[in-house]
């Protein structure tokens, strides 16, 4: 079976999907054969690496519901040992459409378990909610990643979240892991960075990764590309963070 | 009856809850009547008004499934003319306990058609989804505001908005207009966001507002101070452009 890693965080634009898509990046790199779930209907994830989200038979909302075997869904990109599961806008709706279905926290768990189990790695990128979505991927988990962004009002949210994660923990998912928190978008040139490092570190102690992303220009210009930025800009700041962060997550990965 | 203006936008972390403090402070400080309704289940407006969201007898949650009238959930600012209805973290669990109730996406409306009808303005806090709550805070708006911050990835969900917000005009709302799209974290150092403004100036054309929000780190810091960046900094690039906004949005609603 393969490790599942979900990388989530309520709040919006902390760098979730940045984040998922450059680890399994530096991961397929690395010669692990990596498959990426897009949850969430803005379909960023997606987007960040090339593939259009129109005119697909079968995309990760049809895997929620059931109505498709994953196997159906998966698409390969331009990076060897790297596929991923494209979402659709019709995920939106996905949350109405679960409430009432028996198991409604394992659909995807189960969905994973009947026809994706041949990968080293499989990475979930979150919406920014705690909805029935990102339950589900808490509960197919078997790890979490939380990109924090370096901003007060990020900051406020991330007890609560680690609250949800020890609650899904306890009723659905006995073997979750936070794996660690990321601190991203990290700018040098202000204070408030600095502060939330601090913070952060003192309150999360080992469970945040050494290395810090910095905001870095690169990093989201990549996306117009259709690339991450890791092929995007291979020797820019932002690229090395996420080598780094990742060899990190691999370390982290062998010890648990 | 006062006029009721959504601030939306799926996508996360694009400035949502800092136009909405500011525009409403900007507001009050000209004289309108502000109220803030913050549906957020993290709560960003209530914290950035330096309102503690514990403790609390009624919250958006309550007054949004009935339980509570909103005049009990209003509070006072220290800024005159300015009240909010704090969020709480219950309403993370609005969706699933609205999805059975009749006239669901009217909840809101009716809310407050039933206890605050003495405000000139009442501006609404979305959370980065077009779940439930969205929803009934765009079928209660007379107006939408979208913040939309100058990245590629931001640019991306921006026509699934707009045909969401034409399908609520539609089935629920026909009084819902577009006020405008408010371009935010506008950074004059990379090509990017001139790039971005480009395409959404020509995209959108007049209901694009002129006033463009920069980047500007006192912006990040207010909220850790519980203010505004109106009364943080009220000089500096982010408050002007506040300020600036807040006129043209002042002066659509009269030509409206
Ligand atoms: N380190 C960074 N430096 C500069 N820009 C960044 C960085 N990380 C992410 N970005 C940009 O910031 C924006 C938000 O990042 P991203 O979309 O990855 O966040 P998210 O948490 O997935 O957002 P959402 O909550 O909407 O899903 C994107 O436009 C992205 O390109
Ligand atoms: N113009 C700006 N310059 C610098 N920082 C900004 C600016 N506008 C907002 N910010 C900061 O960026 C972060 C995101 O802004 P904000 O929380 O207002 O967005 P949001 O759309 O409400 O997010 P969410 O989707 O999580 O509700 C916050 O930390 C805020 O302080
Ligand atoms: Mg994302
Ligand atoms: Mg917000």
């Amino acid at each position: 079976m393969p490790r599942i890693i979900a990388v989530a965080n309520r709040k919006g634009g902390v760098g979730k999907t940045t984040t998922t898509v450059n680890v399994a990046t530096a991961m397929a790199a690395a010669g692990k054969k990596v498959l990426v779930i897009d949850l969430d209907p803005q379909g960023n994830a997606t987007t960040s690496m090339g593939i259009d989200k129109k005119g697909r038979m079968a995309s990760s909302y049809e895997v929620l519901l059931g109505e498709r075997n994953i196997s159906e869904a998966i698409v390969w990109t331009e990076i060897p040992n790297f596929s991923i599961v494209p979402s659709s806008a019709d995920l939106a709706g996905a949350e109405v459409e679960l409430v009432d279905q028996p198991h409604r926290e394992f659909a995807l768990k189960q969905a994973i378990e009947k026809g994706a189990v041949n990968y080293d790695y499989i990475l979930i990128d979150c919406p920014p909610s705690l909805s029935l979505v990102t339950i589900n991927a808490l509960v197919a988990a078997n790890a979490v990643i939380v990109p924090l962004q370096c901003e007060f009002l990020a900051l406020e949210g991330i007890t609560d979240l680690i609250r949800n994660i020890n609650i899904i923990k306890k009723k659905f998912n006995p073997g979750l892991e936070l794996q660690g928190v990321v601190l991203t978008m990290y700018d040098k040139r202000n204070n408030l960075s600095q502060m939330v490092e601090d913070d952060v570190r003192s309150f999360f102690g080992k469970k945040v990764y050494q290395t810090v992303i910095p905001r870095n220009v690169r990093i989201s210009e990549a996306p117009s590309h259709g690339k991450p930025v890791l092929l995007y800009d291979f020797k820019c700041s932002g690229s090395q963070a996420y080598i780094s962060l990742t060899g990190e997550v691999l370390k982290r990965e062998k010890e648990l």
